[in-house]
């Protein structure tokens, strides 16, 4: 690449750190996603199973459209689905030692990246945000 | 800038036009718009005035807080709510031949920006994927 010095950036720092990124589990019942997701305010969080990777992303709207009836949005039924019937499995992730250049061409269909550790566990996410302030800072210099 | 030639580009070039845009009016009531929402599958899209002004940008998630009710979704309310009693007015807008630098530091803080012809009228929406894809392609010449 030809600009490398903006490439030798540190993945780990520009991640949200795993405690702050809003997340659900495998086999939550969709009423718990659905007040995560209102209450984070965010329109998709990663999925994670009980060893802490990562298994896909799920959205508000994924989670409206499988109680959208004929007449009503059939709120009784989110109790009875679980995150894993409901949730999408592509979801872009990469592990901590990659290249920003990585990071960057994941980020163009994606709007974050999970970043993953050694055994794959999950350690935070790379936001759009932080991809192009950095980028903005870089370009002004 | 240091880097001028990527700050060249022409904003027109990269943006989505406005017939490409889903997009809703300031008069009209809630169920057409999440029904637009819903159907064109994105978070939020610009609110237009009979004008063809950019007023705002209006979400599923505001729509839907409107009318969450204590014990469920009160979809019948969504009939007699107007887009401009829901929306937010705050959208970020520039015009056709400001620079790129500018849609970039304003991409940081939005998904999309909104851009205008020499008499504020709505042209079309820069979104982060163009801007990164263009980044993208700039960093690996
Ligand atoms: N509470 C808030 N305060 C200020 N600005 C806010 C905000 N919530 C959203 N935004 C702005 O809206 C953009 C899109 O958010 P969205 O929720 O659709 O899409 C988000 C969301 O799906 C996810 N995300 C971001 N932070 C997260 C977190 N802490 N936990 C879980 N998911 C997160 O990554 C996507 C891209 O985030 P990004 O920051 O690049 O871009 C964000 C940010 O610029
Ligand atoms: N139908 C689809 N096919 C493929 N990928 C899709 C898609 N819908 C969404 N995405 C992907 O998800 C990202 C976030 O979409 P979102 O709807 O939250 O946020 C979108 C949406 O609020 C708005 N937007 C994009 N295109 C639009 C259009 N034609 N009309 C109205 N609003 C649009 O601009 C925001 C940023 O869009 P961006 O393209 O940067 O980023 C998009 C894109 O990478």
């Amino acid at each position: 690449l030809k600009n490398s010095q903006i490439m030798d950036n540190e993945i780990k720092e520009l991640m949200i750190p795993e405690e702050k990124v809003a997340h659900v589990q495998l086999n939550n019942p969709l009423d718990h996603a659905l007040l995560v997701l209102i209450k984070s305010g965010y329109t998709a969080i990663p999925v994670l199973d009980q060893d802490y990777k990562v298994c896909g992303q799920i959205s508000k709207a994924q989670i409206l459209d499988s109680i959208l009836g004929i007449e009503r949005i059939e709120m009784e039924r989110l109790h009875e689905i679980k995150v894993k019937d409901v949730m999408s499995e592509k979801i872009p992730r990469m592990n901590k030692d990659e290249t920003f250049g990585k990071a960057l061409t994941l980020s163009i269909n994606h709007p974050f990246v999970c970043i993953e550790d050694d055994i794959g566990s999950f350690i935070g996410i790379l936001t759009r945000r932080s991809i192009l302030a950095l980028i903005n800072r870089y370009l002004r210099k």
